[in-house]
């Protein structure tokens, strides 16, 4: 564990806190893509099912069931109780490409033939893209909540301390992950448009509005 | 049966 590591993913962690935090202020889960979180969940479950087979650590163990429970919560919150809040007409962003992507890249690509290896790398490839359905929403509605920008702020910066934890880790051990470096640059590349428009707008205290 | 690969990161 490193320090960009450990930021990374408490950054994760709060960008979900700022998510739950979000649909119960504003009793509203307005603005927010039903699509990507249930392919987070999607990314959780297929990726962390080395929970019954390894263990590593009791925070590796906590933040794995963590992530798991809170998308399911999150994916039960806007498909029951706040689904008349959902902005459905503007979530149209096909996700089913990017399973069946993912999926194919995982049989093309997986870190070994092993059933979890091939279920790791479909992950990885879909956890790369799972956040465009949100982008998407919000270049399709032009702009988004403050606390809504907040939250996919937060999740782009864990992925870009991913990729000085990989340097890090590199030098440091030796340690090489060609899968989760290549998917997780490409992850990264995807904020690249959003970090620019959220420093210039949202940090200064304006609306998220795209030019 | 071969093990599958260690990923220690989450």
């Amino acid at each position: 564990m490193n320090i960009f590591r450990l930021v990374a993913d408490l950054l994760h962690l709060a960008s979900i806190f700022i998510l739950l935090l979000k649909i119960q202020q504003t009793k509203s889960c307005a603005g927010v893509s039903l699509k990507t979180q249930a392919l987070y969940f999607v990314v959780f479950v297929t990726r962390y099912l080395d929970l019954f087979t390894h263990f590593y650590s009791v925070y590796n163990s906590l933040m794995k069931l963590f992530f798991i429970a809170s998308s399911a919560y999150i994916v039960y919150l806007m498909w029951k109780p706040y689904r008349p809040t959902y902005s459905a007409s503007t979530d149209t962003f096909r996700a089913e490409f990017l399973i069946v992507g993912a999926a194919l890249l995982g049989l093309a690509f997986p870190d070994s033939w092993h059933i979890l290896d091939i279920l790791w790398s479909f992950s990885i490839y879909l956890e790369a893209v799972a956040i465009l359905p949100q982008l998407f929403q919000m270049t399709r509605t032009g702009e988004a909540e403050t606390i809504t920008s907040h939250y996919v702020f937060a999740l782009g910066a864990y992925r870009a301390l991913y990729l000085m934890n990989w340097i890090y880790r590199y030098y440091t051990e030796g340690y090489m992950d060609v899968i989760a470096w290549v998917a997780g640059a490409v992850q990264t590349i995807l904020y690249a448009d959003f970090f620019y428009i959220y420093l210039t707008r949202v940090m200064r205290g304006r609306l998220f509005s795209l030019p | 049966d071969e093990e599958a690969k260690v990923h220690d990161e989450l």
